[in-house]
């Protein structure tokens, strides 16, 4: 059994790739064997791992060229039980490309079916900051969707947006899609501000916010200048706390262990 | 004579709408003439002026339906020199329609050109985070492009990926395009990362990165969270000093005054 897990959402820079990063690294070290798949043309998983080279295989195969065998997609990490298949989308031809197959956006949930199924026990994907075909091709590909929030006011109304799209997409596209969660992220609790709007978020969505808070964290920020995840680099941190706490979490929450 | 300027970045939450508004509300309160566009679906433009109801008219029709006049298209602010085009492509289905007619990468630049020229002393675009067909509209349009970047490694790698990318827009579409300068924002000097990446940028971009830097600002989030520009809401702000000096930077290496 494949747990599908997403990290999406339409405002930028509120920790979808940081979360994406540290919950893979939180299971892979907790002895689950995880595949992350970046679809964001920025690329941003292998900077986070430290990875240099661009690879020959990606998102860009995944999409144009589904014959291409899975081990050859993926790209290996400093943890065997961690895999994850590059964006390799740069240049804007590539890019145009993978959006045109993407226009069915079941396109990654039946891959997903036919070629990973039952070789790992998560996958993890980190979305671009858009509600484009990619991200809808990860939220209907996903068991669980996770969606990042700082808690500054042009977040929040993004959030609302996003939740508006979410419902147009239950009724068009697919009824089965779910929220996991709320993730609030880079929280300060000395800033006013993030106190009264995690309280809002508390009060409107109760449920549906995740118990563990992930603070603001210097060490996150260093880790990923050094290629590593935080829990990699500075196990005793509070971000890295946060993201353990997060990864059982949800395998509590969601009947996984 | 119109000076159109563009705040531009594939990675999110650095500064883009903060930079816009700020710099908008700078030059109002300086006297010129300001028409802002936000081409952002998140609609950022709207909150961070505190405008709450929707408008009905807005980058849809500048897109869509271009026989709308431009004073239907604005909503006004509370300043008098100020207006802004409203992003009202809420939904996917606007989004998608606007995106077919921005397909044509000239379309902003010959609009502003037969619409708002000599009506308005700035233009200053909002965009999205990303480089799809919305962003380089505004490039092709823009004089100045602008690049805020916060001085963290994932936004330093997706800078190199947006610079790689300008350059193939200067071949394949058009020549004239110029990045006008980066601009350091978030800057927390007590961040080692902070230091590094600045030293950074000015060693392999000196000339290209403006002189002012917009400090890490605990006001600018409280403004932001009341509908208004920190100009506004805390003129004395270390967050508001910044964007009033970055105005004056840019009327001078411009020659613009
Ligand atoms: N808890 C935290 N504390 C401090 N800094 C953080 C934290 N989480 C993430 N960051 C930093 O904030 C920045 C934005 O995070 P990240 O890039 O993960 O967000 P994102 O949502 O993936 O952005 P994008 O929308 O561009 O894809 C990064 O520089 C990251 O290192
Ligand atoms: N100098 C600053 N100091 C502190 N907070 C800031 C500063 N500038 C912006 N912010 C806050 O950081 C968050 C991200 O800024 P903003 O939304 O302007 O970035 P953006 O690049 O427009 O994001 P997006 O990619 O989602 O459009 C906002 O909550 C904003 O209030
Ligand atoms: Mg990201
Ligand atoms: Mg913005």
């Amino acid at each position: 059994m494949t747990t599908v897990i997403s990290f999406a959402s339409q405002k930028g820079g509120v920790g979808k790739t940081t979360s994406a990063i540290n919950l893979s690294t939180a299971f892979a070290v907790g002895g689950y064997r995880v595949l992350m798949i970046d679809l964001d043309p920025q690329d941003s998983v292998s900077a986070s791992f430290g990875i240099k080279t661009a690879s020959s295989y990606g998102t860009r195969e995944l999409y144009c060229d589904p014959s291409t065998p899975l081990d050859e997609l993926c790209t290996k990490t400093r943890h065997e039980n961690l895999d994850f298949i590059m964006s390799n989308i740069s240049l804007m031809a590539d890019e145009y490309e993978v959006i045109q197959v993407a226009a069915d956006l079941f396109y990654l949930k039946q891959w997903l079916q036919s070629e990973v199924e039952g070789k790992y026990d998560f996958v993890i994907i980190d979305c671009p900051p858009s509600m484009g075909s990619l991200t809808v091709n990860a939220l209907v590909a996903s068991d669980l969707v996770i969606i990042p929030l700082q808690c500054e006011a042009l977040a929040m109304q993004s959030l609302k947006r996003f939740l508006r799209t979410f419902k147009e997409l239950q009724t068009k596209i697919d009824s089965h899609l779910r929220i996991a969660g709320i993730l609030l992220t880079m929280y300060d609790r000395q800033i006013e501000v993030h106190r009264v709007i995690s309280q809002q978020v508390y009060h409107y969505l109760q449920g549906s916010v995740f118990q563990t808070i992930i603070p603001r964290c210097g060490e996150i920020i260093e880790s990923s200048a050094v290629g590593k995840s935080v829990i990699n680099k500075s196990i005793s941190s509070v971000g890295s706390t946060a993201y353990i706490r997060l990864a059982n979490e949800i395998l509590d929450r969601f009947n996984i262990r």
